[in-house]
């Protein structure tokens, strides 16, 4: 389909930003949609150095593989050391059963082969999100293979950001990203950075803890 | 399914993220909704590198207690101030996600207030939020303010009074219009107003739009964000796996 962004949209989205330091965004196609012959579907963002992470999840009873997968990654490294998210948009990888599972992990792995696999021996650095259709397997073949594209492709422009929000989008109409500065009472004199990302469109009813 | 990333290059203890994202999701991303189903894979990270960070800078931390839950008296400045920054972030990404709904063409504010808990008015938004035949009369530009009380009336607990002691003599309806002008009530104290069609039709040609339901005079409320509901989502999503 044609993804340009409609007239009443366009507002929406900057077209410059302020990223936080240290922080890589890239992307690259994959093809995990039969019908997307063009567009990147593969995202990554990457902190340059080890980072502290966090995140909330889905509460609905169908994890899918790679909120279990990233759950799992969070607690066994307590949410140190980690290095980033990869993201692919096209396929949900849910209800995809032990295959789905080991293919959440080799996104992960793969994503961590980009930077050399951390040796403290408490599993990957990556966490995975997928989004797309719910009960088909991941061509996983296409997506690690894809992965060292998007490494390849990591940058700190706001063209970088900007392409890794289109990549994550499904139905959605204009990809969503901002970024801000900010500074903290202690000491003002230092400016900080936050940016983010996200995608929805459709089934949205959050209820994530 | 929703997805977020969130990065900043402040300093942040690992197990402090988790409370600051949790405390920051409720009022935002968990509260839209477009049309009321949950995903199975909605995700979002944040993710703290403190590489803009000055050397020696402490790193944010939240004082917790031996079960785990944070002691809010010893929240630092620097914590509050973040803690800030980041609802009011998040609450703008997940605006974002409600003005494209798939075949939304209107981003609404539906916002209850209860004199009996947050909990209610919550309860209640999100049941307006989530009925199909809000969302289509939204679409439609129909004041329709009686499904919306209806909607109000049959919300998880509500039907309890005893829980929740709504009263529907003492609840009112007003769109509020997003260019400042005058709000146009529609029902006062459980009586209906004599409503000025062409007012309503005014507000409801806006892009944005607020809905305000009193459910007593007082002063807990709870917001929720929604869209309308429209034909393309049905054709979207009429063939969405093939």
């Amino acid at each position: 389909a044609d993804r340009s962004i409609p007239a009443a949209k366009q507002k929406y989205v900057p077209s410059s930003g302020t990223y936080p330091k240290g922080f890589l965004a890239g992307s690259a196609h994959a093809g995990v949609k039969a019908s997307n012959t063009k567009y990147d579907d593969i995202a990554m963002i990457v902190s340059e150095q080890p980072c502290a992470a966090g995140a909330v999840f889905t509460q609905n009873v169908f994890k899918a593989a790679p909120v279990q997968t990233s759950k799992m990654t969070l607690r066994d490294r307590k949410g140190e050391s980690m290095r980033g998210v990869v993201v692919n948009s096209g396929c949900a990888n849910a209800v995809t059963g032990l295959v789905g599972m080991e293919h959440a992990d080799a996104m992960a792995q793969a994503t961590d082969d980009c930077f050399g696999r951390a040796s403290d021996g408490r599993g990957p650095q990556t966490l995975v999100m997928s989004t797309g259709v719910i009960g088909q397997r991941l061509p996983i073949d296409r997506i690690t293979e894809a992965i060292p594209r998007a490494h390849k492709d990591l940058g700190s422009s706001h063209e970088n950001w900007m392409k890794a929000a289109r990549a994550i989008c499904t139905t959605d109409t204009f990809p969503k990203l901002i970024s801000r500065t900010f500074t903290l009472p202690s000491h003002p004199e230092t400016q900080y950075s936050i940016a983010g990302m996200t995608k929805g469109a459709g089934m949205i009813a959050p209820n994530m803890a | 399914t929703l997805l977020g990333i969130i990065c900043t290059d402040v300093k942040i203890q690992a197990s402090s993220i988790r409370a600051l994202l949790t405390y920051g999701n409720q009022n935002s991303f968990n509260s839209i909704t477009i049309d009321g189903d949950t995903s199975t894979n909605d995700t979002v990270a944040l993710l703290a590198n403190g590489a803009a960070a000055p050397e020696g800078a402490p790193e944010l931390s939240l004082p917790f207690d031996a079960k785990g839950a944070v002691i809010k008296g010893n929240v630092s400045e620097d914590v509050k101030a973040f803690e800030h920054i980041l609802v009011r972030f998040m609450t703008d990404l997940a605006k974002l996600v409600v003005r494209d709904g798939e075949g939304a063409t209107k981003f609404v504010t539906v916002r209850v207030i209860s004199d009996t808990s947050r909990v209610a008015a919550k309860r209640a938004a999100v049941s307006i939020a989530k009925s199909p035949l809000v969302k289509t009369a939204l679409y439609g530009k129909d004041a329709n303010w009686g499904r919306i009380l209806c909607a109000v009336g049959y919300a998880p607990g509500i039907m309890s009074t005893d829980i929740f002691r709504l009263h529907p003599q003492r609840t009112s309806v007003s769109f509020v219009p997003s260019d400042g002008s005058e709000p146009l009530r529609l029902v006062v104290r459980g009586e209906p107003e004599q409503v000025d069609e062409v007012r309503a039709k005014e507000i409801l040609e806006m892009e944005d739009l607020e809905i305000v339901v009193n459910l007593a005079d007082d002063l807990g409320s709870n917001q929720v964000y929604t869209c309308d509901f429209s034909h393309e989502y049905v054709t979207i999503n009429g063939d969405y796996r093939t």
